[in-house]
C-alpha cells in the first residue's frame, strides 16, 4: 500500500 | 503604514473559507508587491500559498515590509461581522505593531465598523518552491473537480489520477468496490470556464489523499476554473486564480510506494 509522503521531502526548508 | 482597500470585501470570506480546514494560523507577508501567505498544514503534507497583488486592490499602501501573524479563527470571526457587499480595508500602523484593524463600510457609507485584532508571534518556516515545468497541466471547471473529489471519497481514501492526452482519469477503490471517472479534453466549448484543457509533455499517474483534495475544493467559489499541475513523484499543485489579483495555490505531497 502506498504511504503518504511529506512536502518537506520535496521542497527546501527555511 | 499599511493600508489595503478591497471593494469586493467578500473575497476575504472566500479566502478564509478556503484555508479553514488546513490552517489555524498563518503569517500574512505584506510588501509593495502585495499580500501573500505561505503555510503548511500541521502534518506537513500540504501547503497553502496565497497571492493578492497590490494592483488588484482598490487602494494599497505599504511603506515597509510587514509580517502579520494571524490567528485565522479570530480573523474569520471578525470578517463574519462584515456584510457581503461591504468595502473592507485592512490597516496596520507602525506605531501599533501588535494589532491589525479591519474596517467595513457599507456601500452607501451609512454604516462603518472597525475591529482591531491582536497579532501573534509566529515561527514561520517558508519552503523554497522552485519554478517547475510540469509534465501535465489540466484546466477544468472548478465545480467539476469538486464533484469528482466528493464522489471519489465515497469509494476510498485516496485517488489515483492518470492523465494522458485523451483525458484525465480519477480512480478510487475501497471496501465497497471501485470507481473510475474519466473526463475527456473538450472538443470545443462556448464558454472558456467550461473547458477541459490538457497540456501534456508525458503521461503521469499519481496517487493522492482525498481528504486534502476535498479541503482544497473549499476554494471553488474563488474561481470558475481550477488547474492541476503534475509531474512524476512530485507534489501536485492545485491552483484557483483570483481574478485580476493573484491566486490560491495548494501543494499536496503524493502517496508513494514504500
Amino acid at each position: 500500500k502506498a504511504g503518504q509522503s511529506k512536502l518537506t521531502a520535496f521542497f527546501a526548508g527555511p | 503604514m499599511f493600508e489595503a482597500r478591497l471593494v469586493q470585501g467578500s473575497l476575504l470570506k472566500k479566502i478564509l473559507e478556503a484555508t479553514k480546514d488546513l490552517l489555524t494560523e498563518a503569517t500574512f507577508d505584506c510588501s509593495s508587491t502585495g499580500m501573500s501567505l505561505q503555510a503548511m498544514d500541521s502534518s506537513h503534507v500540504s501547503l497553502v500559498s496565497l497571492m493578492l497583488r497590490s494592483d488588484g486592490f482598490d487602494a494599497y499602501r505599504c511603506d515597509r515590509n510587514l509580517s502579520m501573524g494571524i490567528n485565522l479563527t479570530s480573523m474569520t470571526k471578525i470578517i463574519k461581522c462584515s456584510s457581503n457587499d461591504d468595502v473592507v480595508t485592512i490597516k496596520a500602523d507602525d506605531n501599533n505593531p501588535d494589532t491589525v484593524t479591519f474596517m467595513f463600510e457599507s456601500p452607501n457609507q451609512e454604516k462603518v465598523s472597525d475591529f482591531e485584532m491582536k497579532l501573534m508571534d509566529l515561527d514561520t518556516e517558508h519552503l523554497g518552491i522552485p519554478e517547475t515545468d510540469y509534465s501535465v497541466v489540466v484546466k477544468m471547471p472548478a465545480q467539476e473537480f469538486q464533484r469528482v473529489c466528493r464522489d471519489m471519497s465515497q469509494i476510498g481514501e485516496s485517488v489515483t489520477i492518470c492523465c494522458t492526452k485523451d483525458g484525465i482519469r480519477f480512480s478510487a477503490s475501497g471496501d465497497l468496490g471501485t470507481g473510475n471517472i474519466k473526463i475527456a479534453q473538450s472538443a470545443n466549448v462556448d464558454k472558456e470556464e467550461e473547458a477541459v484543457v490538457i497540456e501534456m509533455q508525458e503521461a503521469v499517474t499519481l496517487t493522492f489523499a482525498l481528504r486534502y483534495l476535498n479541503f482544497f475544493t473549499r476554494a471553488t467559489s474563488l474561481s470558475g476554473q481550477v488547474s492541476l499541475s503534475m509531474s512524476p513523484e512530485v507534489p501536485l499543485v492545485v491552483e484557483y486564480k483570483i481574478a485580476d489579483m493573484g491566486y490560491m495555490r495548494y501543494y499536496l505531497a503524493p502517496k508513494i510506494e514504500d
